[in-house]
C-alpha cells in the first residue's frame, strides 16, 4: 500500500486531478473522525459532532493541497495538526461561546484583577459577588453559563497566556501548526500545560487541585467533585472561577 | 512514586496508540458500510464523500462536559508503524480503492475491521481500569502530602 499511496500522491501534485484528491480525502478521513473526537471532548453538547467534522475535512482538503511529498515527513502529523487547527479556527469563528456569555466571563474576569490588586490576596467568592453587585446565587448561576472545558478552551487560555507573554495574538495551536513539519515534536498537550504550571502553582488549594487534576490528571470534573465531596454543578462552577481567576492573573 | 508515575506515562502513551488504532478502525467500518450502502441504494461516490461528516461523527451525543476528559496527548507519536496483528488495516488500500472493490471483498474487509476494533476497545477499556487505578493511588498519595 505504501507504494500506491506514494503513486497517488504523486499524480495528484502532478496533475492536481479531482479523482486523485477524492482518493486521498477517503483515504486520510478517518484522521479526522480521531482528532475531532479529541478536540470536541468538554464542548458543550449544543455544538453538533457532524459540524466539527466538516470543519475536520476542511482542515484535510487544505493539508492535502499543501503537503510536500518530496519533504519526507509523514502525512499524518501534518494533517491531524492541520485537522485540529481548522476546527478551532471555524468555530472560533462562529462564536462557540455566546457573546452575552463571553462579556459576562470577562466582567468576572475584571471583578478578579480589580480585587486582587486592592486586597493583595485572593477573594471570597462573597468578595467576587458583591464587586459585580450580586448574590452568591445569581454569581453562581452565571458561573453555570461558561463551561471552559477541554482542547478548545485549553487552547484559548493558552492564547492568553502566549499574548501576555510575546505581546502578539497567535496561540500555542499556531505555534505547534508551525511545528508540523518537525516530525519528533508534536501534539504535545503537555507543552501547552508546561506555560500554564506556574500560574496554576500560585492559585488557592482548592483551585489548584481542581486545576491539577483536570489538566495534568484526566480526571472528569464529575470525578473530582466526588473526591472533593461537592454536587457536580458546584465542581463545574469552582471550575469556572478557577479558570477566570486565572485567565485574570495571566492578562496581567 | 517515581516508577508510579512513569508507568502512568506509559500506560497514557499506549492508551493514545490503541484510542488512535480504534477510531481510525471505527471510522472505517462505517465508510464501508456507507458504501454497501451506496451500492444498494444508488448515488456517487462524490455523494459518499459529502455525506462524510455524518458518517464520521459518532451516533451517541457527547458526553456532557462534567464527565469529559482531557485527551493528555492529542495523539500518538507516528513514529510508530502500525503492523502488529491486525493493526494494518487501517492504513490499507480499501477506502483508496474503495469504488473498484467487489461486495464480497468490502463485507470480508468489514468483519476484519470489526474484529480489530473489538480487540482495540478490550484493550482501552482495561488500560483504562489501570490508568484510572494510579490516578486515584496518585491522587490519594497527594492529599496525604497535604493533609
Ligand atoms: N463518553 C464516553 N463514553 C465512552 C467512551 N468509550 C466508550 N464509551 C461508552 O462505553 C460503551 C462501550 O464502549 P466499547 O466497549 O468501546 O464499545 C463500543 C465500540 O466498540 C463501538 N463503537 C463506538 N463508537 C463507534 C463508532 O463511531 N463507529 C463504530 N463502527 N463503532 C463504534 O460500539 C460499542 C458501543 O458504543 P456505545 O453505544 O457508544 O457505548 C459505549 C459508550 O457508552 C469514551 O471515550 N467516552
Ligand atoms: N483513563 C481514562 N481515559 C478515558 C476514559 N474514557 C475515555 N478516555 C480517554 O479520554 C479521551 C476523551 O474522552 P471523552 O471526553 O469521553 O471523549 C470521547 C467521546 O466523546 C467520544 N467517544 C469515543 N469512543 C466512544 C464510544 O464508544 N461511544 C461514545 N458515545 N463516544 C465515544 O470520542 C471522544 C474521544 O475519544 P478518544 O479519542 O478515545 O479519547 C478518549 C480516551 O483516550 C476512561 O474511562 N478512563
Amino acid at each position: 500500500t505504501a507504494a500506491l499511496v506514494a503513486e497517488l500522491w504523486g499524480d495528484y501534485k502532478e496533475h492536481g486531478t479531482h479523482a486523485a484528491r477524492e482518493r486521498l480525502i477517503l483515504h486520510y478521513s478517518p484522521l479526522v473522525k480521531f482528532v475531532a473526537g479529541r478536540v470536541a471532548s468538554g464542548l458543550p453538547q449544543s455544538i453538533e459532532q457532524s459540524d466539527l467534522v466538516s470543519y475536520g475535512i476542511f482542515g484535510l482538503i487544505d493539508a492535502i493541497d499543501k503537503f510536500d511529498p518530496a519533504r519526507g515527513f509523514k502525512f499524518e502529523t501534518y494533517a491531524i495538526s492541520r485537522i485540529k487547527g481548522a476546527i478551532i479556527d471555524e468555530l472560533r469563528s462562529i462564536d462557540w461561546v455566546p457573546r452575552s456569555v463571553r462579556a459576562k466571563a470577562r466582567a468576572v474576569e475584571r471583578a478578579y484583577s480589580k480585587l486582587e490588586n486592592e486586597l493583595r490576596r485572593s477573594p471570597e467568592d462573597k468578595e467576587v459577588a458583591a464587586e459585580l453587585e450580586m448574590n452568591e446565587d445569581e454569581l453562581n448561576h452565571l458561573l453555570s453559563q461558561v463551561s471552559f472545558t477541554g482542547l478548545v478552551a485549553l487552547d484559548e487560555l493558552l492564547g492568553r497566556q502566549q499574548a501576555s507573554d510575546s505581546g502578539g495574538s497567535a496561540t500555542v495551536g499556531d505555534t505547534i501548526a508551525d511545528r508540523a513539519h518537525d516530525p519528533v515534536e508534536m501534539f504535545e498537550v503537555d507543552e501547552m500545560k508546561h506555560l500554564l504550571a506556574d500560574a496554576i502553582n500560585r492559585m488557592p488549594d482548592r483551585e489548584r487541585l481542581v486545576l491539577t487534576l483536570y489538566y495534568y490528571e484526566a480526571f472528569t470534573l464529575a470525578e473530582i467533585g466526588a473526591l472533593l465531596g461537592v454536587t457536580e454543578s458546584r465542581v463545574c462552577q469552582i471550575h469556572t472561577k478557577a479558570i477566570l481567576q486565572l485567565r485574570s492573573r495571566l492578562a496581567e | 512514586l517515581d516508577e508510579v508515575r512513569a508507568m502512568h506515562e506509559e500506560c497514557l502513551e499506549v492508551e493514545t496508540e490503541v484510542s488512535y488504532v480504534r477510531r481510525l478502525a471505527q471510522a472505517r467500518i462505517d465508510i464501508v458500510s456507507a458504501e454497501l450502502d451506496r451500492r444498494a441504494s444508488g448515488g456517487s461516490v462524490e455523494d459518499l464523500v459529502a455525506r462524510l461528516p455524518n458518517i464520521l461523527a459518532d451516533e451517541h451525543p457527547r458526553s456532557d462536559p462534567a464527565h469529559s476528559r482531557l485527551p493528555l496527548h492529542l495523539a500518538p507519536s507516528m513514529a510508530i508503524t502500525w503492523q502488529r496483528g491486525l493493526e494494518h488495516l487501517i492504513g490499507d488500500s480499501t477506502l483508496l480503492n474503495l469504488p473498484t472493490l467487489s461486495v464480497e471483498e468490502l463485507g470480508e474487509t468489514r468483519e476484519q475491521l470489526r474484529t480489530l476494533e473489538r480487540e482495540m476497545s478490550d484493550r482501552r477499556r482495561s488500560l483504562h481500569r489501570v490508568i484510572d487505578g494510579i490516578e486515584s493511588d496518585l491522587t490519594a498519595r497527594r492529599r496525604v502530602d497535604q493533609t
